[in-house]
């Protein structure tokens, strides 16, 4: 089983909205899926028409080690994806996590094990910020992808982030690869944006997915339908984006 | 002096280009504003051209304890606008602060009364997610206006931010006043925003400032010239809104 982090500690960038939508293509395509939400606002777990998780259920339950990995996963409309989902309790968990003790970065690695016999792809879902939830999942993940608009202040935040990656990297998780940046949201008819986009291009190389996600509306109506865009929209340039994307980072994950 | 706090866990609403474009009209208005930047992304601080801080500096030391809050100060382009930057050592307060015992949660309120002297209006810029710096910052505050765009995860995640501020101000701060909701990245040709816009009119009536931002390329450069919108396209749109919303805002307050 590969494990993939959308991570970014920048807040609006499309995390939840990309591992969603390439965890439904990555299920459509045939691949057994799992989403972990690890993000207490659990939008992805709303995205998907999932229930948020109660008291001793959902992802926080796999933190507290109080259920197995097996037993806190949906089922959703998608036969081969499944879903933990997150609730408020999560918040409680990332507050506590630090003090949990030397090694509580590698405790969603090590409750995530039970899941590699059932699926070929696990992806998870962090919150914005340096949040704790989002370390462990850094550190559980085989590789990170970083979504980002093309504005000036994610441009800003990048080398930052590679370095805490970096530091991740030779602290707890050796393996963790880059796995690409996603451009999200992008508008190609502003400058601006075209400018970010050269950057990352001259700075990233071929790290940047070659299909840019772009903005449209139909992105954010889906998930007020519980719907992922894949089922939302089939035939729509965003549904096509993404499914070009699930099919590059497939390769890149093998 | 009265103390406006930019807060919403959800990421990529608008926080920063809020705080500091309504910072910098409320002081070219000719009251004396500093603007306290709580986020280790210290966005708010870039967006006013000023250098991040260092160790020992700007709003880490702030909690920190090792400075006035009169001396980490620093000037901006603008005569009546002055900054509290942030710096990376932030995020390893962030980690901590909530294990500083009883009244960690009220710390930067005692800290920032040194800035009263000073200025007439002080605004703090929050990190997304439920962090200790929000939470500070919320039992620092006079009152929080709420930044969000108009789009299924913001409304799902209002009500339980409600919720939150509710309980903040029965626990730590019961003058904390919702100064009001703020429609950020508006886009009036899209159903779904105004589907939203009508939601928010129906459960949060008079709250809801009455200008929406619209969502325009010029918000996304001007960080990039470290200018607010006000001095960087001052009859744009974009500028107009947050004057207005400005001034409106200062009503409220008083
Ligand atoms: N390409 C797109 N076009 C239009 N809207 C989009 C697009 N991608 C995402 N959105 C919308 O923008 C908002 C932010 O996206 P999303 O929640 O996926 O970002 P995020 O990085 O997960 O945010 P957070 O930091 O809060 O976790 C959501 O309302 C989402 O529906
Ligand atoms: N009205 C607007 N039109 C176009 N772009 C905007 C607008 N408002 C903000 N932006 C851009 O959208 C991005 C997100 O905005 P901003 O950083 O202010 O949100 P935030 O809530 O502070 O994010 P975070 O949760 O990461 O702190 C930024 O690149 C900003 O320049
Ligand atoms: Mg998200
Ligand atoms: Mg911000």
């Amino acid at each position: 089983m590969k494990t993939i982090a959308f991570a970014n500690r920048k807040g609006g960038t499309g995390k939840t909205t990309s591992a969603v939508s390439i965890a439904a293509a990555i299920a459509e395509s045939g691949k057994k899926v799992v989403l972990v939400d690890l993000d207490p606002q659990a939008n992805a777990t709303a995205a998907l028409g999932i229930e948020r998780a109660g008291r001793g259920d959902g992802s926080q339950a796999l933190f507290a080690g109080s259920a197995s990995s097996r037993s806190l996963s949906r089922r959703t409309m998608l036969e081969k994806l499944a879903v933990i989902p997150a609730g408020s309790d999560l918040a409680v968990i990332e507050y506590g996590l630090a003090a949990n003790g030397k090694k509580w970065q590698s405790i969603l690695r090590k409750r995530m094990k039970g899941l590699a016999k059932e699926y070929d792809i696990a992806v998870i879902d962090c919150p914005p910020s340096i949040s704790p939830l989002s370390v462990n999942a850094l550190v559980a993940a085989s590789g990170v992808v970083v979504t980002l608009q093309c504005d000036y202040f994610s441009l800003e935040g990048l080398a930052e982030f590679a370095a805490n990656i970096e530091r991740l990297r030779s602290a707890h998780n050796s393996q963790l690869a880059l796995f690409g940046l996603l451009k999200t949201m992008y508008d190609a008819r502003t400058l601006l944006s075209r400018q970010v986009a050269e950057q990352l291009a001259r700075h990233f190389g071929s790290k940047v997915f070659k299909t840019p996600i772009p903005r449209t509306v139909r992105l954010a109506e889906a998930p007020s339908h519980g719907l992922p865009i894949t089922l939302y929209a089939p035939t729509s340039p965003a549904a096509t984006a993404y499914r070009e994307v699930a099919t590059e980072l497939l390769r890149r994950v093998a």
